[in-house]
């Protein structure tokens, strides 16, 4: 799941449909729309209360083409609806050109897409897993519709977990998962922010392991809900992970003593851990990180003072030039922690409290203000 | 024919975020760069589940096509915000 980066500072919201939609009778719609607020209700605190008139906190609104905010509808097809991010308001507008429907195969099921947006209205962005409500794409009409757990995750993330009973409950409720043994705010990292790998997976998103636990980092700190435990994030992967990196493929190869895994997305891909000695021929046991450089897509696998580069195209992947000296990575120091190309182009090496920021056109650390090492908490997890 | 699968994969691309929003502005002839063009396809590719390949393949184009939400899947085209690390 994917959080915005707002969200209500209340529980009991209110909200209103302030124009209906032409073809379906209102108290069906009012019915429909509750039942969809209800969904994420089920999993937390929130309650949601129908309003006759304004103020309310969503406003709920069917409309065609333009409709005043800029970003007009198509007809039928294309974009169904769209909403607003608690703090740009929470308002969910439903394309009228779609031909909506209630418990039925056909048209567009209103309340399944009423329930999305209102994870938007939430402060719920787009999530990647394929079988979350909160995926992009409508989906079909699902006759006994379940809320995927990634958007339980997302939304107990944002308001927490129910604590009271009572409720629309189309399904019994999952059983109550024992509460992982983590911290309930990212101080750890801003007192001991030494890691054991950081990486990026295929979708952009940037994670950071240690120890048994991993933290998504956003643009400039620690995504809100973490840390999370890895064994939850990557079923059937360990903690105290080497190294690991994502591979042009897609895939994510996770290292630790003697053993690798590999994962397409969240999931492990087949049979491991492997040897690293029959998956990666050439490069050795217990490394203290790894990266694919987008210079030349190849794999670069570092250990104390040495460095492998790795080309699974070639034979042998490893040339017998390698290893090399580390110092020729002018400015990176000797057993590195973590290392990771990241979405600017630089490539960041972690030891330690504190990072290198190593410039792949003058092949050296950057000479910059403040200088490097810069320490890691501040620059990499929000710290002040 | 080509030209046109290009034009609405670019219309769709800017329209969710993944191009900058004036790369379907005809008034600046909307010429792109490959690797921008690329990478566009690469982050809906890896976002949507499907193969990561960076071409407007079939799979992709009837992913696009599909009737979706409105919301766009990624925000603040171009920023830069990170660079201070």
């Amino acid at each position: 799941y994917a959080l915005q980066g707002s969200r209500w500072k209340v529980k009991a919201l209110t909200y209103r449909i302030s124009k209906y939609p032409k073809k379906l009778n209102r108290q069906e719609v009012d019915k429909e729309v509750l039942k969809a607020f209800s969904v994420w209700s089920d999993y937390t605190d929130l309650t949601f209360t129908a309003k006759r008139a304004n103020p309310v906190h969503i406003e709920i609104r069917f409309e065609e083409g333009e409709h005043g905010d800029g970003d007009p509808f198509d007809g039928q097809g294309g974009t169904l609806a769209h909403a607003y991010f608690p703090v740009y308001g929470g308002d969910a507008h439903f394309d009228d050109a779609e031909y909506w429907t209630i418990n039925s195969a056909r048209g567009t099921n209103l309340f399944q897409v009423a329930a999305h947006e209102f994870g938007h209205s939430l402060g719920l962005s787009h999530s990647d897993v394929r079988s979350a409500l909160m995926a992009p794409f409508y989906r079909g009409y699902d006759p006994v519709f379940r809320l995927d757990s990634d958007d339980i995750q997302g939304i107990q993330a944002l308001y927490g977990k129910k604590t009271t009973g009572g409720g629309y409950n189309p399904v019994p409720a999952p059983k109550p998962q024992p509460k992982p043994n983590v911290p309930s705010d990212n101080n750890e990292m801003c007192t001991d922010p030494k890691i054991d790998t950081v990486f990026n997976t295929h979708d952009g998103a940037t994670y950071a392991f240690k120890g048994n636990q991993y933290y998504k980092l956003t643009e400039n700190a620690i995504a809100e809900g973490y840390p999370k435990l890895i064994s939850q994030g990557w079923p059937g992967l360990p903690g105290n992970i080497d190294a690991a990196f994502t591979y042009k493929n897609g895939k994510t190869y996770f290292f630790q003593g003697s053993k690798y895994w590999r994962y397409s997305g969240r999931q492990m891909d087949g049979d491991y851990p492997k040897d690293i000695s029959d998956g990666f021929t050439g490069i050795p046991d217990n490394l203290d990180a790894a990266l694919v450089w987008g210079g030349n897509g190849k794999i670069y696998f570092y250990k104390g003072t040495k460095f492998w580069r790795f080309d699974p195209l070639k034979r042998p992947p490893v040339k017998s030039t390698y290893p090399k000296p580390l110092s020729n990575w002018e400015g990176v120091p000797n057993s590195i922690d973590a290392a990771l190309q990241y979405t600017n182009g630089y490539t960041y090496f972690f030891k330690g409290n504190k990072y290198y920021r190593f410039n792949d056109r003058t092949f050296s650390v950057d000479d910059a203000n403040p200088p490097f090492p810069r320490p890691t908490a501040h620059w990499w997890f929000g710290c002040s | 024919a080509p030209v046109q699968k290009t034009t609405q994969a670019e219309i769709y691309l800017s329209q969710f975020g993944y191009l900058p929003p004036s790369a379907r502005n005809p008034a600046n002839g909307g010429l792109l760069d490959s690797s921008t063009w690329s990478k566009a396809i690469m982050d809906f590719q890896g976002f949507a589940g499907v193969n990561v390949t960076g071409e407007l393949d079939e799979e992709t184009m009837e992913l696009m096509a599909l009737p979706r939400c409105g919301v766009k899947d990624k925000v603040g085209f171009g920023t830069d915000s990170r660079s201070k690390r």
